[in-house]
């Protein structure tokens, strides 16, 4: 099954 | 004080029209080299980033860096109510708490004028990694928006496969599932029609075709789209 994932981990606060 | 006019609104319109169902509250980060929008939808499933340089406006004027707080669905309101062809003047003060826009028609026969209240955003400026993607997909931009709208018969969610000489899109679901294959056409006359697949290596990712959808209201902003795909980074688009 698909599971969507978020971005929040992917970005870095800059 | 910023003071910046388009020649024609449709740009802009456009714009909005494009990230209006992504992007609910965010700052317009104004300074002298352009306006620039970096926003995450609310499930923070998707990241608009969009620079509008200040040589598309003229005159632009920024005295200073400026954010304007401004909620996405006003502004998309507002500007339903400009002509394609109306130049447009958006506006703020020193300390602004409205943005002023102006729609002028064409031969200055009609004036329109609005002021959207501002409001506070907080959001923290996101880095976007530079990625070395594993496959790198040149295709025209409407025929993306055709496929992404043709396969949602099938499915909510697309995987898309890119190997040597071709990207499939496959939509499975309960009624049954759909295939488009798209191959690269070398030496074709209108550089927008081109089709290229760069592989480092074969890859193949499912998305969510609401979020595809979305995104791929911006194609009339541009003929040609790129798909930038890796395993587990996001789909740069």
């Amino acid at each position: 099954g698909f599971k969507q994932v978020t971005l929040s981990s992917y970005f870095t606060r800059r | 004080m910023l003071e910046a006019r388009l020649p024609s609104a449709v740009t802009l319109k456009k714009i909005i029209d494009a990230v209006k169902e992504l992007v609910q509250d965010a700052n317009f980060d104004c300074n002298d080299s352009g306006i620039a929008l970096q926003a995450m939808d609310s499930s923070h499933v998707a990241l608009v980033a969009l620079l509008m340089r200040a040589e598309g406006f003229d005159p632009y004027r920024c005295d200073r860096n400026i954010a304007l707080g401004i909620n996405f669905a006003t502004l998309a309101k507002v500007m339903k109510c400009a002509g394609n062809d109306d130049n447009l003047t958006i506006k703020a003060g020193e300390d602004a708490d409205v943005l002023s826009l102006m729609f002028e028609s064409t031969n200055s026969d009609r004036i329109s004028e609005f002021d959207i209240k501002l409001m506070d955003v907080d959001a923290d400026h996101l880095g976007i990694p530079e990625t070395d993607y594993s496959a790198t997909i040149k295709m025209p931009s409407a025929e993306f928006q055709r496929i992404c709208r043709d396969l949602s018969v099938m499915s909510e969610t697309v995987t898309i496969e890119a190997v040597k000489d071709a990207v499939k899109f496959i939509a499975s679901g309960d009624t049954g599932s759909g295939s488009i294959t798209v191959k690269p056409n070398q030496a074709v006359d209108k550089k927008d029609m081109e089709v290229t697949v760069t592989l480092q290596e074969p890859v193949k990712l499912a998305f969510s075709l609401k979020y595809l959808n979305h995104f791929a209201k911006a194609s009339t902003l541009a003929g040609s789209v790129t798909l930038s795909l890796s395993d587990d980074v996001p789909l740069m688009i």
